[in-house]
């Protein structure tokens, strides 16, 4: 599979519906400090089935949810969405025949949550089924975080053979 | 599993020996278990000696050999068994001008089989991704992606890749 | 004692209160203490809010936020009580060009009553200093200064010094 | 005080003697990755007295003296002095008849260790308290190190207590 687009709304500081578009082999991201390029990993990660808030540098899960600025009210609740490409056939057999698999995980203000393929409600199980089998999962080693890139090398050798098994 | 840990072990480590001295333009690398009897519940140290320099303890390391170190562990596990896509969210900041140069070189190689998405602060890595997406706050607190460049030598692979279907 | 840590409590929130806005060019921020009777085991909180952005946890910022607010914090401690010299290892590695420029203002305006050296991979900081010294390995493993130069302004700065003596 | 010059010799990577003149506001340091800048700093602490070999990204504090290279043997002491200039009078009593203070440490690989101020031999108490008494101290915000900024932000409210008192 291949990441064709990333759908955000009401997530972080993306208070407004964005879509980015991945046709690239290399996608490069940059901005001034603050302006919102790690909010665009941390909804990723979200959308992945992230359930640590700490994880997305917040104290509870409603922290992703847009709260507001000077000239804006906080959101109701935030969504993303992840779209695959399915075209190189790397599919659970349960979606090979889509041509897209859309990936949405939803939570509103009340506390209320939704997952959905290809909108269709299903639970966080399956999302991370699906990641799981496209290769994706959550593995340790795709997604590094700002600053996080020497933890590999100051890591205690008990805590590196977690990435030895992710891989495995 | 035993079996599939030790393979996987191994396999990483061909590569992680591989890998490091392309990055470091020379110098060895390898894994090693600290418990090789038991495959349950051994750890991994990283044995690292950077070209001309003598092999220490990877503590006393520069902060840009650890990255440049901890890139050639990961690029290791990613060919032995990829991702779809490796997000770097800031992974060139430590790095001197050489570095990263190095640094982007092994993620273009790395593109036959993944996509990658680097976040960046370095002209240098800008130059060399296919496409920029620019985020920027025009509303403060309110983001916003206001610029995508489209890189020269991309469009040409792009255009080349359409026509060929 | 308690008074001598309210004192420079108050003293530091006072500084950093004002520092955080240059700094930012704008926004607030001041400390908190988390238990207000005890003076001897109360902690401290950081409360930041940058230009037109809510007031929210400080861990949700951004690197180069918390970056530039830490170096608030620091600058306005050193603003309280001086320390005859100030090290900055790579502090500047987050920041986005703008606050790489008002980084470097504010270590020079912090210059009347301390010693600056800064280490830095950034160009725009190598040209805001007064004196540079190359470090290389020309013999791998073996350290060498290699270079110096003197920014033309310092030169003149200390030619002026030197002829009003 | 100010720091007039550093010099070191035997020292992690600078196994030549190297002087370091500080006559002007602001240093910068620049090179490539592991050429040495960061084992300036670390000199600078262990000369002001740093007693944990892993606040200088140490095992042992034997670590710190040049271990040897492709092209040559490993030294038998690391030395480091820090040379003060008393000009502008911040100076405790004792030196204060001193134009200059030279502080410096030496290791030997037998594990023997001296401390000397203008080339007497004192006790590494000497050391801590002529640098506190100048303010330099081992103040806890006057060295940040590389990648620890972010720190300070991190840090529990207990801990970020230990700052100001420090600069009480
Ligand atoms: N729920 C939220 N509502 C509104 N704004 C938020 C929310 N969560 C985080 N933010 C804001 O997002 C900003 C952080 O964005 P992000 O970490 O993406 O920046 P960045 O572009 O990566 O910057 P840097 O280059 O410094 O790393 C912070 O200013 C933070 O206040
Ligand atoms: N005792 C020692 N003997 C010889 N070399 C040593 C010793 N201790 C550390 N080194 C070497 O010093 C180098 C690290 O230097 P340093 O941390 O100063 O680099 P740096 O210039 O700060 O680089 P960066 O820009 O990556 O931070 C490492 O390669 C390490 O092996
Ligand atoms: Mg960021
Ligand atoms: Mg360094």
């Amino acid at each position: 599979v291949k990441i064709k687009r990333l759908e955000i709304g009401g997530f972080k500081s993306f208070v407004e519906r964005t879509v980015i578009q991945f046709d690239h082999d290399v996608t490069g991201i940059v901005g001034p400090n603050g302006c919102g390029k790690s909010n665009i990993v941390d909804a990723i990660r979200w959308c992945m089935g992230e359930q640590s808030a700490r994880h997305l540098r917040g104290r509870a899960m409603s922290d992703v949810i847009f709260s507001g600025s000077d000239t804006r009210p906080g959101h109701d609740f935030a969504e993303v969405t992840i779209v695959f490409d399915t075209a190189d056939g790397d599919v659970p057999p349960a979606y090979s025949s889509f041509p897209e698999i859309a990936v949405t995980r939803r939570l509103h203000r009340n506390g209320d949550s939704e997952y959905l393929i290809n909108k269709t409600q299903v639970r966080l199980q399956d999302v991370t089924d699906l990641f799981l089998g496209t290769g994706a999962g959550t593995k340790a080693y795709s997604i590094i975080e700002q600053g996080k890139v020497g933890l590999i090398v100051s890591a205690k050798p008990e805590e590196r053979r977690l990435l030895i098994e992710e891989a495995a | 599993s035993r079996r599939l840990f030790k393979e996987t072990f191994e396999a990483v480590n061909l590569k992680f020996q591989a890998l490091f001295p392309k990055l470091f333009r020379g110098g060895e690398a390898s894994l090693r278990l600290t418990n090789p009897e038991d495959m349950l519940e051994t750890g991994i140290e990283i044995l690292a000696q950077p070209p001309g320099k003598k092999l220490s303890s990877i503590e006393l390391m520069s902060g840009g050999e650890k990255a440049l170190t901890a890139v050639s562990l990961i690029f290791a596990m990613f060919q032995v068994k990829p991702s779809p896509f490796c997000i770097l969210d800031e992974v060139d900041a430590p790095l001197d001008e050489a570095n990263v140069a190095r640094y982007n070189e092994a993620v273009r190689t790395m593109t036959d089989r993944s996509q990658f998405i680097l976040i960046t602060h370095i002209k240098k890595t800008m130059q060399m991704v296919d496409v920029l997406y620019g985020v920027t706050m025009p509303e403060p607190g309110v983001s916003k992606i206001v610029s995508v460049q489209v890189n020269d030598s991309a469009q040409r692979r792009m255009n080349a890749a359409l026509s060929a279907r």
